[in-house]
């Protein structure tokens, strides 16, 4: 495994165990969407179906159940803890997320590498991953005061994926057949994504004044 | 070949 590669999985666990610390510190989710939470925990599962079936190494193992239980841990947290849940702007999180789920899944069926259920279901966790930020980022521009955990967790989950873009043109250039357009369009997809979302992250740090997207 | 390619990334 290459360094870029580590780095995007170590700012990935990063960003989540920021989220978590949130929860648990301030016992507060306040400009967290819910609904970007379920799409990871949805991404998750249909991500890691070969968890128990294909043994890649002890690190994946690990990493997956860690990706597996922090995302149901933290919807758990937002949907049913008694003070956590309190704080979750409902009102605000209005974004149809199960819009976003139905042409992923009709996109995996078109457009996948082999037509068998866990490729499938991998193809749609990569297109669903892709837009799973949407909720969150749409919360992020209706919130006026967004705490620092907040916009240091959605800039975290960005640098992750910026980092698998490095590595993946690392792998391109190192391993031989090494050719994955689905993961890479998908991949490229979320970054650009993020694109808005880091100018005013890099601006408002330019500047040393808070966050705010504009409406 | 396996049913399942590339897969070692998370």
């Amino acid at each position: 495994m290459n360094i870029l590669r580590l780095a995007g999985d170590m700012t990935h666990l990063i960003s989540v165990i920021v989220l978590l610390l949130k929860i648990h510190s301030i016992k507060s989710c306040a400009g967290i969407s819910l609904k970007t939470q379920e799409l990871y925990a949805l991404v998750f599962v249909s991500r890691y179906l070969n968890i128990f079936t294909d043994f890649i190494s002890l690190y994946n193992t690990i990493m997956k159940l860690i990706f597996l239980g922090t995302s149901f841990s933290i919807v758990w947290y937002m949907r049913y803890h008694k003070i956590v849940r309190r704080s979750y702007d409902k009102d605000q999180d209005t974004f149809r997320h199960y819009f976003l789920v139905l042409p992923c899944l009709i996109l995996a069926l078109l457009i996948n590498e082999r037509f068998t259920f866990k490729e499938i279901m991998w193809t749609f966790s990569l297109y669903l991953e892709a837009v799973a930020i949407l909720p969150q980022l749409v919360l992020l521009q209706r919130t006026k005061n967004t705490d620092n955990l907040t916009v240091q967790y959605i800039f975290l989950l960005g640098a992750y994926r910026a980092l698998y873009i490095l590595n993946w043109i690392y792998r391109y250039f190192t391993e031989p057949d090494y050719l994955h357009w689905i993961t890479w369009i998908s991949g490229l997809v979320q970054t650009i994504l993020y694109g808005d979302f880091f100018y005013y992250y890099f601006l408002s740090w330019k500047n040393n004044v808070k966050l705010q997207l504009p409406a | 070949e396996a049913e399942f390619s590339l897969k070692d990334e998370l």
